[in-house]
C-alpha cells in the first residue's frame, strides 16, 4: 500500500494520449492520498498538488528526450507527470547543504529537539563525522534531567575516543555549556557539540534554558533533530522551536525504519532551513549527509 | 443546512483538517466524516461535531482497558515492554514500578536492553526511584538471558511483578523482531502464562508509521495493551482511533510527562475531549 498512490497515478495515466484537467485531477487524487498517508502536512500537500497541476497542464510536454547516454526516448504523458512530481518534491526537500558553519575557527553545534528523537546519538555521530574530517571534537553533556544521560554520552564518546565534558552535581546546563566552551578553547578543540535535554517547545522554562545555552555558547550551528516516525504535529513542534531559536539546519533520524518520513517536508517548509544529515541506524557510524532525491522518492512511494 | 452548501463544505474541510492534523489518517478520517455527513449533514456545526465526537468515542470505547489496571494474574506477574527507539519504554517501566510499589506490591526490573549506551544505568536509576531491584546482564549480552534471570529471581524471591525492559528497535528489522519473539518465548518457558502482559509503548507524536509498528510488533509478540506516551506535548495521538478499528489492542495507560507520577489510565472521553480541544 505504500506505493499505491504513485502506482495509482501511473495507472490512471497509462495509455493516455494527452494530459487534460480531468485525467490530471484523477492522478493528483491518487498522489494526494499517498502523500497524506506518508504524514505530509495538509497544507504542504495542497500547495504541492497545485504546483504539479500548473506545471503538467501548463508546460509543453517533451515527448522525445535524450538521456545521459545520448539515446532518444519517447516520454509518455504519464511519465512526464511522474517526472514533474519528482522534480517538485526534490525542490521542496533541497538544497544539498550538509556543510557546518565555523565561527572563530571552531565548528560549534547545538542540538535541540523533542524527547527521544535521537539527539544524544546524533551528537556522537557528528563528533565521529568531524573527527574523520580531521577535526578534534569535544562533546558536552548538557542534559541534567534524564537518568544516566551524561553516562550515555560518555560511553558513546569513549567508543570513538572523543572527550566528553559533563557538569558537576547540581550544575545547570547553561553553565555546563559555558565551561565546556572554555574547555574547548583552552584545550585546543576545534569542534564542540552541545547535547541538550529533550524538551517540549511549549515548556517555557526549558525554552528559556535553551535560549540561555545559546547566549552562553553562540553556536555556529543550531540543529533541530527530528524523528522520521513523527506525524503531523512535527510542523507545530518545528515552528515553535524556530520561533525561539534561530535554527541553521535539521537532522532527520531513524530513516532506517519504514516510515516514509513525509513530516520532514512540512518541517523543512515551515523552518526554511536545510536538512543537513540523516540518522540511518543506531550505531555511531550511521550518519549520512542529506541528499534530497532519496527522501523525495521515498515520500512519494 | 441552515447556512447552505458552502458553509457545509467549509465545515467539513475544517473537520477534515482537524482530523488529519491529529494523525487520524486518511481512511479513518474519511470513514468518520462520511458517517458525520450521513447522520448530520446539513445540520449546524455543533450537531456535526457532536456526531463526529461520538463516533470517535464509540471506537475508542472498544479499546479502553477493562478491569483493574494493576491486576496481576501470575506469581510473578510478568510484563514485557517493547516498542521503537525512544518511545518511552524505560521511563514507562519506572512509572509502572512506582505505581505497583505504591499499591503495596513488590517489583523486580529486568534490564533487557543490553545494547544501548547506559540503558542499564538509566533503568537502575528508575529502580532506585521506585524502590526495587534491577536484574542486569553483561554489555551486549543475550537479552533473553536477562529476561529469564529476572523472572527466575522474581519467582525465587516471591516478587509480585516483574517488568522486562527491551531495547528499542524498528519493526522493519527482522533479526531484531526475531530477538523479541525469542525473549517472549523464553519468558513463557520459565513461568506458566508469561508474559502475562505485553505492552507496546507508542509515542503520541507518531504518524501513520504507528500502524506498521502495531502490526509488526504484534506479529513478533502478541500484544495485550498499548501505552501512549508524551501526551503532555502538542501531539494528539490520533493514530489510536484507526488502530482501534484495525487491531483492537486496549490502550492501558498514557504517559503525560517525564516524572515518576506522570502516568494515567487511558480514558476514551478524556482523549476525545483533548482531540476537540
Ligand atoms: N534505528 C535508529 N535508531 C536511532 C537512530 N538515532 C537514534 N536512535 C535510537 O533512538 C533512541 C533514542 O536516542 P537518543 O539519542 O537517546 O535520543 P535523545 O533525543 O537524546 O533522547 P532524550 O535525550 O531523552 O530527549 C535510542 O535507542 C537510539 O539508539 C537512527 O537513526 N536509527
Ligand atoms: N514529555 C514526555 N516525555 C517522555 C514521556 N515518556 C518518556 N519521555 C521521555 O522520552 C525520552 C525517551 O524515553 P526512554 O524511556 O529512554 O525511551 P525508550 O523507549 O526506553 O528508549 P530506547 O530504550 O532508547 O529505545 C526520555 O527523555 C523520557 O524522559 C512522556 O510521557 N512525556
Ligand atoms: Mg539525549
Ligand atoms: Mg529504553
Amino acid at each position: 500500500t505504500l506505493t499505491r498512490g504513485f502506482d495509482g497515478a501511473r495507472e490512471r495515466l497509462a495509455g493516455v494520449r494527452a494530459l487534460s484537467e480531468n485525467n490530471v485531477d484523477e492522478a493528483l487524487r491518487e498522489v494526494r492520498a499517498s502523500l497524506l498517508e506518508a504524514d505530509v502536512d495538509f497544507q504542504v500537500v495542497k500547495d504541492f498538488l497545485g504546483r504539479v497541476k500548473e506545471r503538467t497542464l501548463g508546460e509543453k510536454v517533451e515527448t522525445r528526450v535524450k538521456d545521459a547516454g545520448g539515446q532518444t526516448h519517447r516520454v509518455t504523458p504519464g511519465q512526464h507527470f511522474v517526472a514533474v512530481c519528482e522534480q517538485e518534491l526534490t525542490e521542496l526537500m533541497g538544497p544539498v547543504d550538509p556543510e557546518l558553519s565555523v565561527a572563530d575557527g571552531v565548528t560549534s553545534v547545538m542540538l535541540l529537539g523533542l524527547q527521544g528523537v535521537g539527539k544524544t546519538t546524533i551528537a556522537a555521530k557528528l563528533a565521529r563525522h568531524l573527527q574523520k574530517k580531521g577535526r578534534r571534537p569535544l562533546l558536552v553533556a548538557a542534559d541534567i534531567y534524564r537518568p544516566a544521560a551524561a553516562d550515555q554520552l560518555e560511553q558513546l564518546g569513549r567508543s570513538i575516543d572523543v572527550r566528553v565534558h559533563r557538569g558537576e552535581t547540581g550544575e545547570q546546563p547553561p553553565s555546563i555549556c559555558a565551561r565546556g566552551r572554555a574547555l574547548a578553547r583552552d584545550g585546543g578543540y576545534d569542534a564542540i557539540i552541545y547535547d541538550t535535554a529533550g524538551r517540549l517547545a511549549i515548556d517555557d522554562e526549558l525554552m528559556v534554558e535553551l535560549e540561555a545555552i545559546e547566549r552562553e555558547t553562540r553556536p555556529a550551528n543550531k540543529l533541530l533533530v527530528c524523528d522520521a516516525l513523527m506525524g503531523r504535529d512535527a510542523v507545530n513542534v518545528a515552528s515553535a522551536f524556530a520561533e525561539r531559536i534561530d535554527l541553521s539546519g535539521l537532522v532527520l533520524t531513524k530513516i532506517d525504519g519504514d516510515s516514509r518520513g513525509g513530516a520532514a517536508l512540512a518541517v523543512k517548509a515551515v523552518t526554511g532551513v536545510p536538512i543537513k544529515f540523516l540518522g540511518t541506524g543506531e550505531t555511531v557510524d550511521r550518519l549520512e549527509e542529506f541528499r534530497p532525491e532519496g527522501l523525495a522518492s521515498r515520500i512519494l512511494g | 443546512g441552515l447556512l447552505g452548501r458552502d458553509a457545509d463544505a467549509a465545515l467539513f474541510d475544517e473537520l477534515e483538517a482537524l482530523l488529519f492534523t491529529a494523525d487520524l489518517g486518511v481512511r479513518t478520517a474519511e470513514d468518520l466524516l462520511e458517517r458525520a455527513r450521513r447522520e448530520a449533514g446539513g445540520q449546524d456545526g455543533a450537531a456535526v461535531r457532536a456526531v463526529l465526537r461520538n463516533a470517535i468515542a464509540e471506537k475508542l470505547a472498544t479499546i479502553e482497558h477493562v478491569g483493574e489496571p494493576l491486576a496481576t494474574t501470575g506469581q510473578p506477574h510478568v510484563i514485557l515492554v517493547l516498542g521503537v527507539n525512544g518511545s518511552g519504554k524505560t521511563t514507562t517501566i519506572g512509572k509502572l514500578a512506582a505505581r505497583y510499589r505504591a499499591a503495596g506490591k513488590t517489583v523486580l526490573l529486568g534490564a533487557g536492553d543490553t545494547f544501548r549506551a547506559a540503558a542499564r544505568e538509566q533503568l537502575q536509576t528508575w529502580g532506585e526511584r521506585a524502590g526495587c531491584d534491577v536484574i542486569v546482564g553483561p554489555d551486549g549480552g543475550d537479552p533473553a538471558a536477562v529476561a529469564f534471570d529476572t523472572v527466575k529471581a522474581a519467582r525465587a524471591r516471591g516478587v509480585d511483578v516483574a517488568l522486562i525492559d527491551t531495547a528499542g528497535r524498528l519493526q522493519n528489522q527482522a533479526p531484531l523482531m526475531e530477538e523479541l519473539s525469542k525473549i517472549a518465548r523464553v519468558l513463557g518457558r520459565d513461568i506458566e502464562g508469561a508474559p502475562h502482559e505485553t505492552l507496546l509503548v507508542l509515542d503520541a507524536n507518531t504518524g501513520q508509521n504507528a500502524f506498521s509498528q502495531a502490526r509488526q510488533f504484534a506479529e513478533a509478540a502478541p500484544l495485550t495493551g498499548l501505552v501512549l506516551t508524551k501526551l503532555d506535548g502538542t501531539a494528539k495521538g490520533g493514530v489510536i482511533v484507526g488502530l482501534a478499528d484495525e487491531l483492537a489492542i486496549p490502550v492501558k495507560h498514557v504517559g503525560v510527562g517525564e516524572g515518576v507520577d506522570d502516568l494515567r489510565d487511558f480514558s476514551a472521553d478524556e482523549f476525545v475531549d483533548a482531540l476537540f480541544a
